[in-house]
C-alpha cells in the first residue's frame, strides 16, 4: 500500500 | 501588542512536547479570538491543528492579527526552563521578531523571562471540511496510547476497522500478528474511562503506526481522545485541552497501489 498525502484530501486555502 | 497569560503553564509545556517531533516549525496565528496553529509534517502526510481560545487564558489581549513563526524545538528548550507550577505569559509587540515568555513561580518569588527568536515561515494552509464521520470513537487517551505503542512493536501499519462488534486494531510484522478489539463500554462511573463508539456505517482504513504513535504524545493533555473515521479520508484524532481549546491531528490513509 502507498502512503497518501493530506494535500490530496484537503484543498489548499 | 499580543499578550496571553496562563496560570497553568504546564499545559503549554505539554502542548509543545506533543507537537515538536511531528512538526519542526509553524506559525502561531494570533487574533482577538485566540491562538491557532496549522502545520504539516515534512512529508505532508499528517497535519496538526491547534486552537487555544482567548477566553481559555487568564488574560488575553491581541490588538492586531500576527503570524509568529516558531521553531518548536527552540520553544521546547525555553519551556523546559519553566516550572510545572509556573504561570506563563507570552508577549510580543506588533511586528516583533521575538516572542517573550515570562515565567512566574506560584508564590511570585521567582520571575524569569526568555526571548525566542521568531522565524519567517511560508506555510500552506489546508481547508479541512466539517463533515460527518462514519465512525466516532471516544476512549481513554491512555488506552489509545497503549494500543498504538503495543502495535508499533509488532508492525508498521495498522488496519482500524469499526463495526457493530467494536473497533479492531490489526497489524502484522516479522514477529507475527496482533489484533486488539475495543467494545463500547459505558460501565465505568467516570466518563473519562468510558469507551463510546458511535457508528453510522462500518469502515476500515489502514494507517502508518509511526504517526498514530506520535499523536499519543498528547496523552498528558486530556483524559480522553476521539478518533473519527470515514472511508477513503484521513483519520481525525482529537484531544480536548480543558476549557482552553483542542489539539487535532489528521493522518492520510494508506491507499491500495
Amino acid at each position: 500500500m502507498q502512503q497518501g498525502t493530506l494535500t490530496a484530501f484537503f484543498p489548499s486555502t | 501588542m499580543f499578550e496571553a497569560r496562563i496560570t497553568q503553564g504546564s499545559v503549554l509545556k505539554k502542548l509543545v512536547e506533543a507537537l515538536k517531533e511531528l512538526v519542526t516549525e509553524g506559525n502561531f496565528d494570533v487574533s482577538s479570538t485566540g491562538l491557532t496553529l496549522q502545520a504539516m509534517d515534512s512529508s505532508h502526510v499528517c497535519l496538526v491543528s491547534l486552537t487555544l481560545r482567548d477566553d481559555g487564558f487568564d488574560h488575553y489581549r491581541c490588538d492586531r492579527n500576527m503570524a509568529m513563526g516558531i521553531h518548536f524545538g527552540n520553544l521546547s528548550k525555553i519551556l523546559k526552563c519553566a516550572g510545572n507550577e509556573d504561570t506563563i505569559t507570552l508577549k510580543a509587540e506588533d511586528n516583533a521578531d521575538t516572542l517573550t515568555l515570562m515565567f512566574e513561580s506560584a508564590n511570585q518569588d521567582r520571575i524569569s523571562d526568555f526571548d525566542l527568536k521568531l522565524m519567517s515561515i511560508e506555510s500552506e494552509h489546508l481547508g479541512i471540511p466539517d463533515q460527518d464521520y462514519s465512525a466516532e470513537i471516544k476512549m481513554p487517551s491512555a488506552e489509545y496510547q497503549r494500543i498504538v505503542r503495543d502495535l508499533t512493536s509488532i508492525g508498521d501499519t495498522v488496519l482500524i476497522s469499526a463495526t457493530k462488534e467494536g473497533i479492531k486494531f490489526s497489524t502484522s510484522g516479522d514477529v507475527g500478528t496482533a489484533n486488539i478489539t475495543l467494545r463500547h463500554n459505558t460501565t465505568p462511573e467516570k466518563p473519562e474511562e468510558q469507551t463510546i463508539i458511535d457508528l453510522k456505517e462500518p469502515v476500515a482504513l489502514t494507517f502508518a503506526l509511526r504517526y498514530l504513535n506520535n499523536f499519543s504524545k498528547a496523552t498528558p493533555l486530556a483524559p480522553q481522545v476521539k478518533l473519527s473515521l470515514t472511508k477513503d479520508l484521513p483519520i481525525f484524532v482529537e484531544y480536548q485541552v480543558g476549557d482552553l481549546g483542542n489539539v487535532r491531528f489528521f493522518l492520510a490513509p494508506k491507499i491500495d497501489d
